[in-house]
């Protein structure tokens, strides 16, 4: 199976192929272009894509469709996941109304808050239901994911009910350390590097 | 210097340590714990780590403040960077909001949206100030990161404001491409590398 680094290797590829704006059938890439934009060795993104079976024709480059098939194929993107938003404030209200998800095969169905003036709220494509509502929709959309975007004191009660609810996965942007069972996967997720990869080249530019 | 990539894994790096319960002066972990929770291989950590000079003991690893104030020497975050924040909507709202970018040296000094309505609103420690203003505050605030959360649509005016105005970086969250001249750096935020690792495991578990 893929490691975590090359899982976010993959996504780099996936998201510079992507944003390929003069896409035609026949559009091709060399891993000269991907290594630039992801400020990588060209030899480890020939080496990746040669592991999913896509070689590139010398003077041609890889095909983008056919890379961007692949990488679909082996990040699993094309079965569906669900998920639930815990936390209906800012960053849920903009996870929530976010539409790139479902590229990645994940749908969010249903989002949450605890705040009683909240409910029946309806931000983006959802209504805004009560936190007690959870267990049920979950088993309902056997959903398998939570996104807890909660303050960082409601993290660890959140993440108890999720799991509790069935859920096996947890991405958590509320910057707490989550107690978990075993069988419970978690990403924390700090928005960030991007950031300081800007910082990096600006504090360093020539 | 650093590619984008080995700033990425810094950063696992700097998180990994910053989360450290446990952080007494003389805490310590090695390299197979920052490993496991990045995904990587532990020979990549001892190398990223050797080459900003830290090395561990064997039998005790390496140490915890000492390799934090490494990590933050190289990434550049004791060199604060003012960014401005354009598109005070859900998403913008959050960013300015959390605490954490000081962490990495960039601090926020603006908030800024289009609409008539949203201006004098505050949001966190910001009270929301028109697009028009843009230009001074950047310029007394000597800002050089503009955070792009507008809509899809006014994301290339907004950059382009933002140039004028003297920005030199840009942290694109509208995830549409921009026209940019050659000094100025973007990064496009997907926020999506830990939803697709996570919907990798759930979809690969035994
Ligand atoms: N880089 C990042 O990861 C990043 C960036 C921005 C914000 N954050 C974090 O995301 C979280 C949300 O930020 P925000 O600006 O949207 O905050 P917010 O205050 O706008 O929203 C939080 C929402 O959670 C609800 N809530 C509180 N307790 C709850 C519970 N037990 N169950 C369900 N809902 C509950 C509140 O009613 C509120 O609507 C915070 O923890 C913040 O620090 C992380
Ligand atoms: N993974 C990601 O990168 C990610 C996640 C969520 C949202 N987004 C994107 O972030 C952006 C903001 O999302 P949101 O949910 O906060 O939207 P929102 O509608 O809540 O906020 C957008 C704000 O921008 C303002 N605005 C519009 N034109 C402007 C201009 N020319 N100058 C200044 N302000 C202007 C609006 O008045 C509004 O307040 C969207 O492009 C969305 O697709 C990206």
């Amino acid at each position: 199976g893929l490691t975590h680094i090359q899982v976010e290797r993959f996504m780099h590829y996936y998201h510079f192929i992507a944003n390929r704006q003069d896409r035609n059938p026949d559009d091709t890439f060399t891993s000269a272009q991907v290594a630039e934009s992801a400020g990588m060795d060209g030899s480890l993104v020939r080496k990746d894509l040669a592991a999913i079976n896509i070689r590139g024709c010398s003077g041609r480059g890889f095909r983008t469709d056919e890379s961007l098939e692949a990488i679909r194929y082996i990040l699993g993107f094309d079965e569906i996941l669900r998920a639930v938003i815990i936390g209906a404030g800012r960053l849920g209200g903009a996870l929530a109304s976010y539409h790139s998800f479902t590229d990645y095969g994940v749908e969010i169905c249903g989002l949450f808050d605890i705040a009683p003036h909240k409910t029946g709220l309806t931000i983006g494509a959802f209504e805004v239901r009560h936190v007690s509502s959870l267990p049920n929709i979950v088993r309902q959309m056997s959903a398998s994911i939570a996104i807890l975007t909660v303050p960082p004191e409601a993290a660890q009660e959140s993440a108890d009910n999720a799991v509790a609810a069935g859920i096996r996965g947890i991405w958590n942007f509320a910057g707490t350390r989550l107690e978990l069972p075993k069988d419970v996967c978690v990403r924390h997720e700090h928005i960030s590097v991007g950031l300081a990869e800007l910082g990096y080249k600006l504090r360093n530019a020539t």
